[in-house]
């Protein structure tokens, strides 16, 4: 394995590579696993499933791997300031959110370190706070509209409980005050203790 | 408008408006998406009840009426466009199914890509026109993502110029296609082809299930609905079992592989074409990620911004969960994720149609690459997404549990995709196929091209140093 490599976890393209490094490296983990299989004479099919484990997760790395790199060229193509500047940040916390919930795979492939791991977690703090005022603007710029949503809790006017007790009210079981269970089992039941 | 909602508008640091454009692909898909979004929602027709209120007949019942509004109502405005058909539909469901997905998602892509021209001339009138409606029946009681598993059996019969299309287990019955129980009158079935003794695999055949007029099952077909699911209570889910039915030769589809008259069997180009399908399902349930988690996440956040709970700070009025860095820490990656994904979607989208005109061209070079890179991106998106809604739905408390939130239903609705079109597991090792032979040959020195030549440059080159 590599030794720890310093890695600007502020640069995207840099991040970009590590996460190609370490699909590289699973892959090659899996290609090995197969390879010492078939040395212990066990047949190409049972090779391929001994290493089963190793292959899903160098694909997945492949694929987490190609949407990191996939959003960090989409900021390439978006001219406006302030929106690329809040997609950097977004793309950002995407991109070290991805490292502290694998960093087990970085610190194998000694992609990174302990101590930078550490600094991912705490800048990641920061990009929280960062995007905390824009958090319902970048919900909003989905632009879903209300009666695709479907939903009392996400309505674009945030009145919430006002609509969430008039939903209740419409439901069938509110359609008579007292339901009609009441007068055929409880009463009775009351009558027979 | 809620005052706390209001505030944060006014804390934007950027144009919404812009980021809109740059999602849709541009002002003026957004405009063309918001007018056909107005054309559903102020249309009288496809007022509904609340189908959280009704029973599973009833909203079986709805969405087929809306369906049919929709079929109509898409030929009087004109709409001819595949994305604006699609989004005009999207809206149309809601978060919902519709009853007809199917026919429309996948039997009428599949008689567009695997039709020979005559076929086409004979099914497209009368799918276009709904004297048609069909479904895709591939997977089986017992047998699903593996293919070459299924057992349904196509056999040749050179002397009556006939397919007989045959169940032989109970395990080999048709189970699951949507549409199949009640809706549809015919079925692409995919069966193994037996002719002159010999086996070539899996194929795709139209058969006819119900008559034309009166619906009810022709001879030799026993279909019906398979009950009750977790969610996609208004698609008719079925079941169908084949009885030794005939079928003319003519129903093979027969637009890359034959059988002659004779019986004689003509291979195909490529064996993955008859996949072209699922490839561009997979495609599309990539983007259906991004949008089930940017429902999401925009009911959460939403709501974290109204909801006020507890104290930060003794004696100060409760604040916005939004303020909670947990909050921040649970729903904010999930945004950024739907962002990820969105762009992903259109990159896939990008790269499906421009693959495709390659191969109608004859060119097949990219193909295994869309393959893999379709199945492991299906995968990995679906598995994050499925995660990140029920997160989301834990972020809004107990009224995120409440069919009123809508997260229920953007849950049950959007799980499948882990399971069909590919069991997520097996696309991400057909993946690994495909990434394991990369190596191979970058390794033999070969040059690798598109999303896997990073696996020529890996073990020479490591991330250069930078100042911390």
């Amino acid at each position: 394995a590599a030794r720890p490599t310093v890695v600007d976890i502020n640069d995207l393209t840099s991040l970009t590579e590590v996460y190609k490094l370490r699909a590289a490296i699973l892959v090659e983990l899996a290609a090995k696993s197969i390879q010492q299989e078939l040395q212990r004479r066990k047949s190409q099919e049972d090779a391929w499933n001994n290493s089963a484990i190793d292959l899903v997760r160098a694909s997945n790395a492949h694929c987490h791997y190609v949407v990191v790199k996939l959003f960090t060229d989409k900021l390439g193509e978006v001219a406006d300031t302030a929106v690329h500047s809040v997609l950097s940040t977004l793309a950002l916390l995407y991109t070290l959110y991805g490292i502290t919930k694998n960093s087990g795979d970085f610190l194998q492939a000694g992609l990174l370190s302990v101590p930078q791991v550490m600094q991912i977690s705490s800048r990641i703090k920061e990009l929280l706070a960062q995007l905390r005022p824009n958090a319902v603007a970048l919900a909003d710029a989905f632009d879903i509209h209300d009666k695709k949503l479907n939903s009392v809790l996400g309505r674009y006017d945030g009145n919430v409980y006002e609509h969430m007790f008039e939903w209740a009210r419409k439901s069938p079981l509110n359609a008579t005050e007292v339901h009609e269970s009441f007068h055929k089992y409880l009463k009775p039941l009351r009558s027979k203790l | 408008m809620n005052p706390d909602i209001v505030k944060e508008r006014k804390n934007a640091t950027f144009d919404v408006e812009k980021l809109t454009f740059i999602l849709d692909g541009g002002p003026e898909k957004t405009r063309r998406r918001r007018e056909i979004e107005s054309l559903v929602f102020s249309d009288p027709d496809f007022k509904e009840e609340d189908p959280n209120f009704l029973s599973r007949s009833e909203r079986y019942d709805q969405a087929v009426r809306k369906s049919a509004q929709m079929i109509l109502k898409l030929r009087e405005y004109g709409i001819a466009d595949p994305e604006e058909i699609y989004h005009y539909k999207s809206m149309v469901k809601g978060n919902i199914p519709e009853a007809m997905g199917i026919h429309f998602g996948v039997f009428l892509p599949t008689m567009h890509s695997q039709c020979d021209s005559q076929q086409k001339k004979k099914w497209l009138p009368l799918t276009e026109s709904f004297q048609v409606v069909g479904t895709y029946a591939q997977t089986e009681m017992g047998h699903g993502t593996h293919l070459r598993g299924l057992e349904t059996t196509a056999t040749y019969d050179p002397a009556t110029q006939e397919f007989v299309l045959n169940s032989p287990t109970v395990s080999s019955i048709k189970w699951w296609p949507g549409g199949l129980g009640k809706t549809s009158n015919h079925a692409i079935v995919l069966a193994q082809l037996y002719t002159l003794g010999n086996c070539h695999g899996l194929h795709a055949f139209i058969v006819p299930i119900r008559d034309m007029n009166t619906h009810l099952p022709l001879p030799g077909i026993v279909v019906g609905d398979i009950g009750p699911k977790f969610g996609f209570n208004e698609v008719d889910n079925g079941f169908l079992k084949l009885e030794n039915v005939r079928i003319p030769r003519e129903n093979m589809l027969m637009k890359y592989a034959k059988v002659e008259p004779d019986g004689t069997y003509v291979k195909p180009p490529s064996t993955k074409l008859t996949y072209g399908t699922m490839v561009f399902i997979r495609s599309m349930i990539v983007a259906e990620s991004a949008r089930a988690l940017a429902k999401s996440s925009t009911i959460a956040i939403r709501y974290s911004a109204v909801r006020h709970q507890s104290e930060i700070r003794p004696g100060e009025p409760e604040p916005q969960i939004l303020d909670y860095q947990t909050q921040q820490y649970k729903l904010f990656p999930l945004l950024a994720t739907a962002y990820a994904f969105t762009f992903v979607g259109q990159y896939m989208r990008q790269t499906y149609h421009r693959i495709t005109e390659d191969i109608n061209q004859g060119d097949f070079s990219e193909m295994p690459e869309l393959h893999a890179l379709s199945a492991g991106l299906k995968a990995f998106t679906s598995w994050e997404a499925t995660s990140a809604i029920e997160v989301c739905r834990m972020s809004c408390g107990g009224h995120g549990y409440s069919r009123s939130s809508a997260l229920p239903d953007i849950y049950v609705e959007f799980t499948p995709t882990c399971t069909y079109e590919g069991e997520n597991t097996v696309m991400m090792l057909q993946t690994a196929r495909y990434l394991v032979k990369s190596y191979k040959q970058a390794k033999a020195g070969q040059q690798l091209s598109g999303i896997v030549s990073y696996l020529n440059e890996a073990d020479v080159r490591r991330v250069q140093p930078q100042p911390v």
